[in-house]
């Protein structure tokens, strides 16, 4: 097949989208599992959903970052963020298990095996995700393709609220111009990488609804207590 | 939206918002 020759191959010149992206990544947030507290799927989901809370406080604030979001509507901006919260996270975890094997580094304090994962009831979940960290770790995935992709999942997150679709467009295409320029100039020798990256995005928004979906049910339960923002953000999935 | 206070709040309070 031919090449698509990307239009804005600026020869190794780094693209200002992608150091932009490099910059506004949040730091690490650990876990901070409650001591006090024993071993159980309470003590476990408790630590998780809390972990995630704080951690959309910081997602939130990286979103303001992506060159051109904040120039959207606000409701638009919290349209996106609406939808895609779940899948930031998840891409999150994804990439930081990358060099972990089988296990997922929710936090580098902690970090989670299938049998940790069972005793949650989240082997469902752990399963999802590590076939999602495969992908990424056939692929070698990249720090600049991480944070480009994550601002694409946010662009992209199909959510039925958006008032003006154009300006929404205009956010996607200049994320997708930004990695088209960046796989050009990085991975020349992969003219389909860029590609092969988007259609990761299907299996992250497939594991991010299963994630949703189980958070919901726990919410249902009531048995873990739960913060304001992450309770809200569930709720508006529903 | 109405609903949404704290994403609303967090959304209006983040800095350094970088246009295109």
């Amino acid at each position: 097949l031919p090449h698509r020759k990307p239009v804005s191959c600026s020869a190794h010149a780094e693209n200002k989208v992608v150091t932009l992206l490099l910059g506004a990544e949040p730091e690490k947030v650990c876990a901070m599992p409650d001591p006090a507290l024993p071993d159980s799927d309470i003590k476990a989901l408790t630590t998780l959903c809390d972990l995630a809370d704080r951690e959309l406080v910081l997602n939130i604030s990286w979103a303001k970052h992506i060159p051109g979001f904040s120039s959207l509507s606000l409701s638009d901006q919290m349209s996106l963020l609406q939808s895609a919260w779940m899948e930031i996270l998840v891409l999150r975890v994804a990439f930081r298990s990358l060099p972990c094997d089988d296990r997922l580094l929710f936090a580098d304090d902690y970090i989670m095996d299938a049998e940790q994962a069972k005793c949650a009831g989240l082997l469902e979940l752990h399963t999802a995700i590590l076939q999602l960290v495969r992908r990424y770790r056939c692929m070698s995935l990249e720090r600049e393709e991480f944070v480009t992709l994550k601002a694409i999942a946010l662009a992209n997150s199909d959510s039925m609220h958006i008032e003006d679709v154009e300006a929404v467009q205009g956010l996607q295409d200049a994320l997708h111009e930004a990695l088209l320029d960046y796989e050009c100039v990085h991975h020349s020798e992969d003219p389909r990488r860029a590609g092969k990256l988007i259609m990761t995005l299907p299996l992250l928004r497939q594991t991010s609804a299963k994630a949703v979906r189980h958070f919901c049910s726990i919410k249902q339960d009531g048995r873990v207590p739960m913060h304001k923002l992450f309770l809200e953000l569930l709720e508006a999935n529903i | 939206k109405e609903k949404h206070k704290i994403l609303h709040r967090l959304l209006q309070n983040s800095s350094s918002p970088v246009d295109l």
